[in-house]
């Protein structure tokens, strides 16, 4: 019965880092050269998250929704889509 | 659209294929990436020079996983395709593909062309757009190479830091790859009345022909529908002063320049069975009140008023179409008459007589 047991806590540690990869590639502003640290990135994954649902026209909830995983899962170009 | 200013200072930049990917012929590899160059060129002043040995503006290499002093890395096979350094010097401009996908010049894999397209749209200072139907729109979409890739926004994109081309001070060329009505290869995916008009689909453009003018205006469907889809394949006017489009298995209804609230909508929902994946092509009769909808070697008959398929159906074409052999690409009524199209040629038939009267060029409606 353990061979069909699911996993949640696998699923949501796939989840949970599917989600910070993307957003911290695609949504976190680039450090700023002219400073000399990074720039601490204040921004939350919830409004991270927001943001690409924003930006890819998805229902804006702040949560990893089904659509949202599965827009973050499409092959793309590596550039961020915010910060330049 | 999206830039990061101030783009490059000057027209003539120079680029330089440094390595090359197993995947492709060096000529495939060259080819695409000249075509890609080619797509920028076309809508501004800009010129690409190739260089063979050091230091060009746009350096362009296949790389995998963390690699030389680039900031990003790759992340193996899916995922990131490839990434692109807005312009400036040193790693400005430059462009790298990631080697751990598979490279092809066709659908299978990634196009490069395509993905080249994009990330010089990046070296040139544009950064990501998020209109579904730009190329510049952050996610991998496959479209045919014969369609031209840019859409009207990445167009105004890269015109807002470059202008247009100098020859041309206001007109926008005809994009190199836009299909010529008067080309011996005219072929359509769809054509439908529309009051007075008649209305020919192809890829991402529309023409609208007036009968009886020898003027045919080409347009880009987002132009008129901004969420219709490219490559439609059925059309049809109903008895309603609508128009429906069909691709794949879905379908919109269309009224004025409106698309209905709740479209798109499963063609199964107008009554045909699951197994029916697309229509081929589909046309009103006023006189009857009847829709041919036609797939294959087969049709169906859908009745406009109880908007209810009719039974007995699907039928051979050839059967009640006599003469009618081929699959059909598009189909249209004008004057009572139905004209066919497959390939290159269009055969004109009468519905009462069931027989064909003549048979002619497809583009025999745009006074060549």
């Amino acid at each position: 019965s353990n061979a069909l047991h699911i996993h949640p806590e696998e699923d949501n540690k796939e989840v949970a880092k599917l989600l910070q990869d993307y957003l911290n590639k695609f949504y976190s502003v680039d450090p700023d050269p002219n400073l000399l640290g990074w720039k601490i990135n204040a921004e939350s994954t919830a409004e991270k998250l927001q943001k690409m649902q924003h930006f890819f026209g998805l229902k804006v909830t702040g949560k990893p929704d089904n659509e949202t995983l599965e827009m973050m899962k499409k092959p793309r170009c590596g550039v961020p889509d915010v910060g330049l | 659209y999206g830039v990061t200013l101030p783009g490059w200072k000057k027209n003539k930049l120079t680029y330089r294929i440094v390595n090359y990917t197993p995947d492709m012929s060096k000529e495939d590899v060259d080819k695409a990436i000249q075509r890609a160059f080619k797509v920028w060129s076309a809508v501004t002043p800009l010129i690409f020079t190739r260089i063979h040995k050091g230091m060009a503006d746009i350096m362009i290499s296949f790389e995998t996983k963390a690699h030389g002093h680039c900031p990003r890395y790759f992340d193996g096979p899916l995922g990131v395709l490839a990434h692109a350094f807005p312009p400036g010097n040193g790693l400005g401009g430059d462009v790298h593909f990631d080697e751990d996908e598979k490279w092809t010049t066709g659908s299978a894999g990634f196009n490069l062309f395509l993905v080249a397209a994009h990330e010089f749209g990046h070296a040139l200072g544009l950064s990501h757009s998020n209109d579904q139907r730009a190329l510049m729109f952050p996610n991998y979409a496959y479209i045919s190479p014969s369609e031209f890739p840019l859409s009207p926004d990445d167009i105004n994109g890269i015109q807002s830091i470059y202008g247009s081309p100098q020859n041309t001070p206001d007109k926008r060329p005809a994009s190199p790859n836009s299909p010529k009505t008067c080309g011996s290869q005219m072929t359509f995916d769809a054509i439908t009345t529309l009051r007075r008009e008649v209305i020919f689909l192809k890829g991402r453009h529309l023409w609208r022909v007036y009968p009886d003018n020898s003027e045919a205006e080409r347009e880009l469907i987002s132009a008129f529908w901004p969420t219709l889809p490219p490559a439609i394949e059925a059309a049809y006017e109903n008895l309603k002063d609508q128009i429906l489009f069909f691709k794949g298995n879905n379908f919109w209804v269309i009224s004025g320049y409106q698309v209905l609230l709740g479209y798109p909508k499963n063609i199964n929902t107008l009554g045909f069975p699951k197994g029916v994946k697309k229509i081929d092509a589909a046309v009103c009769n006023k006189n009857t009140g009847m829709t041919d909808f036609f797939v294959g070697d087969k049709y169906w008959r859908f009745d406009e008023n109880s908007q209810s398929m009719e039974k007995g159906y699907p039928r051979l074409i050839a059967n009640d179409f006599p003469g009618i052999s081929q699959r059909v690409d598009a189909v249209f009524q004008q004057k009572g008459l139905f004209y066919f199209f497959h390939g290159l040629k269009q055969w004109e038939f009468d519905p009462i007589a069931k027989k064909v009267i003549q048979e002619m060029k497809s583009n025999s409606w745009f006074n060549c």
